[in-house]
């Protein structure tokens, strides 16, 4: 079963200091939301700078594809989940495009 | 749940093992990945064929890290397996990391059923759920004896294939079809603050409502919706009736359970008995071997008593399942016996519980709208007609 959270959608406490993660899991964090297609994978042709409003629109998508409080912010109960093991597979797949889309 | 777009077109689909893990016995591995793979053919008409030689739709190795794909896996914990989608090549195979220590039991380690029923999932062509407590889940949950595929995955293998005969997703709570229906549940909803429902195809009017092994049925044209015991449409409808009941007519005109559990359909001269899903061959009969007219509007069944009230226009009539006859002096005037204000032509009608007064209601709808009638009362409630679709189905 998923880690549960306590922080409800709005609560002020979801982002406060003692709630949010250390750097180690801020970049597994990161590595975690592209490798399961919550953020687009870098462009190796490409340097490229993730800007904190991408990543956070990352940490929302997984937020709200499994309905945990959306707070934009990787908190513990954002950081629990995604240390589930699981399966390899995407939940967000690319489309064609590169874009990504819930399929 | 979620499609990904892919899916077998051919009802016998293959199976093959290239190697084994060290953790389980052969004939363990082998049990385990047979029953994963049932677990979804009991709940689709496609069959899974296990084969030896050449080459398979679905094929299952364990290995470690590198492996000839694109998608290494990651040491112990982490990743524990994938899967790719129906197709050629690589399509429909599932890899399994042998750096996990499988077991074939819930305590320890890593449930090899499980994960693998999970990966035949993207196998068939579903994707991860954002329902947490699905199979199709990314998340590994671990396994439970006597595992049944959730409703969630139900719903969603069965849209890609249709469904079994027979195989009807239950909702925990919910009596498994087939089974007789118990007494009114304690925890019935009050009817008229129903949870606003997520589904967005809501209809004008329904051509029948039934309460079906405590659920509420709705039906309309070739589709049909469903309502569990809490008031809640339940995601993944409307979907068609023939995916449920075998060569049932659309656009009923009532329907309902009888009180030996057999369901039964009316339409026009005719109607239809079917013992869960399944089809009384002998059927259709004519409606009036019931003494009853054609083209009737609604059936109420009236609890454990035996009656059912049959409704057309502003007559009503009392049949009696026990003798299978309609009691003398049917039919009667629905607004000389039940209120004036109940409708007359209308849709369907069907009964509830308000747990909190205890009073049953029968609910009459026409078009859009809805009555309450007080049983205890024998009134239809003040502020009635209101919308149907708007405090039943959230819409």
């Amino acid at each position: 079963a998923p880690a549960t959270s306590t922080n409800e959608p709005g609560d002020e406490d979801a982002a406060s200091p003692a709630n949010l993660v250390t750097p180690v899991q801020l970049r597994s964090g990161y590595n975690y939301l592209t490798k399961y297609g919550f953020l687009p994978k870098p462009n190796p042709l490409a340097g490229s700078l993730l800007s904190h409003e991408e990543f956070n629109e990352g940490i929302r998508a997984f937020q709200e594809f499994y309905r945990l409080p959306v707070t934009g912010v990787l908190d513990q109960s954002t950081s629990s989940l995604m240390e589930l093991p699981r399966c390899g597979l995407p939940d967000i797949m690319p489309d064609e495009d590169g874009t990504r889309k819930r399929r | 749940y979620a499609h990904t777009g892919a899916k077998w077109d051919r009802r016998e689909i293959t199976w093959k093992i290239r190697n084994y893990s060290p953790d389980l016995t052969t004939s363990e591995i082998i049990d385990a990945l047979r029953n994963a793979l049932q677990i979804w053919g009991d709940a689709i008409p496609n069959t899974f064929r296990r084969v030896h030689v050449g080459s398979a739709d679905i094929e299952i190795s364990f290995s470690v890290g590198l492996h000839q794909d694109d998608y290494p896996f990651d040491g112990p914990g982490g990743t524990l397996a994938h899967a790719f989608f129906p197709g050629d090549d690589l399509g429909g195979d599932a890899h399994f990391d042998d750096d996990e220590q499988f077991t074939v039991n819930a305590y320890e380690g890593t449930n090899l059923f499980i994960v693998a029923a999970h990966e035949f999932g993207h196998s068939l062509g579903l994707g991860h759920s954002s329902e947490i407590t699905s199979l199709m889940a990314a998340f590994y949950q671990g396994y439970k004896p006597n595992y049944e595929l959730p409703y969630d995955d139900h719903v969603g293998i069965q849209s890609l294939y249709g469904a079994r005969q027979g195989s009807i997703p239950s909702l925990p709570d919910v009596p498994i079809a087939g089974a007789p229906p118990g007494p009114p549940r304690p925890d019935l909803p009050v009817p008229n603050t129903p949870e606003p429902g997520p589904d967005p195809h809501c209809a004008n009017s329904y051509n029948a409502i039934a309460k079906i092994r405590g659920e509420l049925m709705l039906f309309k044209g070739k589709s049909f919706w469903r309502m569990n015991m809490k008031g809640e449409p339940l995601e993944g409808y409307p979907i068609d009736t023939s995916r449920f009941w075998d060569q049932l007519p659309v656009k009923l005109d009532a329907a309902y359970e009888r009180i030996d559990d057999k369901i039964l359909f009316f339409k026009g001269s005719s109607y239809w008995e079917y013992f869960s899903t399944n089809r009384d061959p002998s059927f259709p009969h004519p409606i009036r071997e019931l003494g009853l007219p054609d083209d009737i509007d609604a059936a109420l069944p009236w609890g454990d008593t035996g009656k059912t009230y049959f409704f057309k226009g502003d007559l009503y009539w009392r049949y009696d399942e026990i003798k299978k006859e309609v009691d003398s002096g049917y039919p009667k005037k629905v607004a000389d016996n039940w209120d004036s204000a109940v409708p007359s032509n209308m849709d369907t009608a069907f009964r509830f519980i308000d747990v909190e007064t205890k009073t049953w209601y029968t609910y009459f709808v026409r078009s859009k709208k809805y009555w309450r009638f007080d049983e205890s009362r024998g009134k239809v409630d003040k502020g009635y007609p209101r919308s149907f679709s708007e405090d039943w189905m959230g819409c």
